[in-house]
Parts: structure tokens; C-alpha cells; sequence
């Protein structure tokens, strides 16, 4: 079973948008970044991305897409260092949900002046990724991923190679 | 009469702040412990602020008053 | 330490419980219909 490259890539896109409760006046940024990485290696399989500013095929662009690498790796390293300590998996940081029968951990950290969100898809080798600004709250973060996650279903069970 | 408000879940992370509210994170931990009542509110005053609050399916709801 | 007081006294609250409950569920349904993803189409 191959990923619909063209449609995960709009799924992530759609990730992006930013909330704006008129009940109390709040408006948050876009996110960031949305990424979809492997559980494996930390590898970007698809990646959407707010900052329309940076020009495309620049090198400011591959620069861009370095640093998403780097923290791909970072968080996939942090995630899986997370998953095998049951002290963490009480903390603050730590959401556990029940998803597809089967406990998914929704993890929130702070990566320099970035707030990340990152939660595994149900029985796959699959890491869906937020980045936001440091504006943007964790509380909202992870109900943002959770709802996005429990959108996944296609990608439930989806094993590499 | 809102000076302003914040939302915070059952991990004491914030979801949502405005006016005041933005300035007093520091508060949730002891928001979070305050004893509600039977359907989920509670009053209570500091700062010469007055906080309502109401808790429902894991989310806190805080909003500041002049006291 | 403890920086807030409890008030048992109804009276003294400037925001009615159900203005309150009103408001805590305009949040939350705003903030569970913006979370929605819209899927293109098939992901696999």
C-alpha cells in the first residue's frame, strides 16, 4: 500500500489553519509546520508549511527544509526515548488517548522558540508533527492533533517497507 | 465587566487566554486545585481580581472580574 | 502558596453560572468545530 502522496500533502496543508474563537476574542497564528515523519528513522515522508515568505527552490527554502529535518530527528529521538519511560508518560506533557482500540500518546515539548505537539497513528510506523510558534497554546495544540489524528484513519496500521 | 479569561485542561496547559488572563498563567496550578461544587463552579478572589470558575468534560474555564 | 480566597456567598459573583456555562460551551464548540481536517481524498 503506497501513501497518496498529493492528498496527504493537502491533508497537511489544511492542518495549518489558525483558530479564531469569537467568544472570547482569541485568535492564534497559523502553525508552522505539519509533518508527517516515520516512527523509525525520523524521516519527513510529507511536509506543509505556513511560511509562505521563504521563495520556493531558494536557499533559504533548503535551509528551511534542513532545519524541519533536524527537528524531525530530534522529536522522533525524544518520542521514542518518551514512549519507553513510564515517569514521563505521567507528566504534564504527556496526553494519553484511546484511539483505533489502542493507547496513543500525544506528547508536547518546547524546541527552542517553537512549540511541538507529536502523537504516533495508531498501530503504524507513522508520526504526525505540529509546529507553532511559542504564542500558540499547548492545551490547543494537542486538541488540535488529536482531532487530526483521529482523521488519519487511512494511515491506521501503516507499516513501512 | 471580563477583565479576562483562560481555558485550561485537565494537564493545567492552557487553551485559550485573554486580557488579564494572558498575564497569569502562574495562577492555574492553584485554580486547578479550588474545590467546585456539585455542578462544577467556584468563586474565588485575589489579586483584587475575582475568578469564576467552571470546569466541564476536562476543560477549566477562568474568568476575571474586577473584586 | 495560596494567593486566592474561596467565596461560598453566590451574591458576591458578577457572572451569573449560566452566563458562565453559556460561554465555557461557545469555547469549546468553537474550538472542536475549528479542529476539524478536511481530507482531500484517500491518503492511501
Amino acid at each position: 500500500v503506497m501513501l497518496h502522496f498529493e492528498n496527504v500533502k493537502v491533508f497537511l496543508e489544511n492542518t495549518l489553519k489558525p483558530y479564531d474563537l469569537s467568544s472570547v476574542d482569541f485568535k492564534t497564528s497559523h502553525l508552522q509546520s505539519s509533518i508527517l515523519l516515520t516512527a523509525t528513522n525520523g524521516g519527513i515522508l510529507s511536509y506543509a508549511t505556513s511560511d509562505s515568505s521563504v521563495p520556493k527552490n531558494s536557499i533559504n527554502e533548503i535551509n528551511s527544509v534542513n532545519n524541519l529535518k533536524m527537528m524531525s530527528l530530534l522529536i522522533k529521538d525524544k518520542w521514542s526515548e518518551d514512549e519507553n519511560d513510564p515517569g514521563e508518560q505521567s507528566s504534564k506533557s504527556c496526553y494519553p488517548v484511546e484511539m483505533d482500540s489502542s493507547k496513543v500518546n500525544i506528547y508536547t515539548y518546547e524546541m527552542e522558540d517553537l512549540h511541538a505537539c507529536v502523537g504516533q497513528i495508531p498501530n503504524s510506523d507513522l508520526l504526525l508533527l505540529f509546529l507553532a510558534d511559542s504564542t500558540f497554546p499547548y492545551g490547543l495544540l494537542v486538541v488540535k492533533i488529536e482531532k487530526a489524528l483521529r482523521e488519519l484513519t487511512d494511515l491506521y496500521g501503516y507499516r513501512l517497507g | 465587566d471580563i477583565r479576562g479569561t483562560i481555558t485550561f485542561d485537565s494537564h493545567n496547559n492552557v487553551i485559550e487566554s485573554t486580557g488579564v488572563g494572558s498575564q497569569r498563567f502562574e495562577d492555574i496550578d492553584e485554580l486547578s486545585q479550588v474545590a467546585l461544587d456539585a455542578e462544577g463552579f467556584a468563586l474565588v478572589r485575589g489579586h483584587s481580581l475575582l475568578v469564576h470558575l467552571y470546569k466541564h468534560d476536562d476543560m477549566t474555564l477562568a474568568v476575571y472580574t474586577d473584586a | 502558596s495560596n494567593t486566592f480566597t474561596v467565596l461560598t456567598s453566590p451574591d458576591l459573583a458578577k457572572i451569573s453560572k449560566e452566563q458562565l456555562k453559556k460561554l465555557h460551551s461557545r469555547i469549546t464548540s468553537e474550538i472542536f468545530s475549528q479542529s476539524q481536517v478536511d481530507k482531500p481524498g484517500p491518503l492511501t
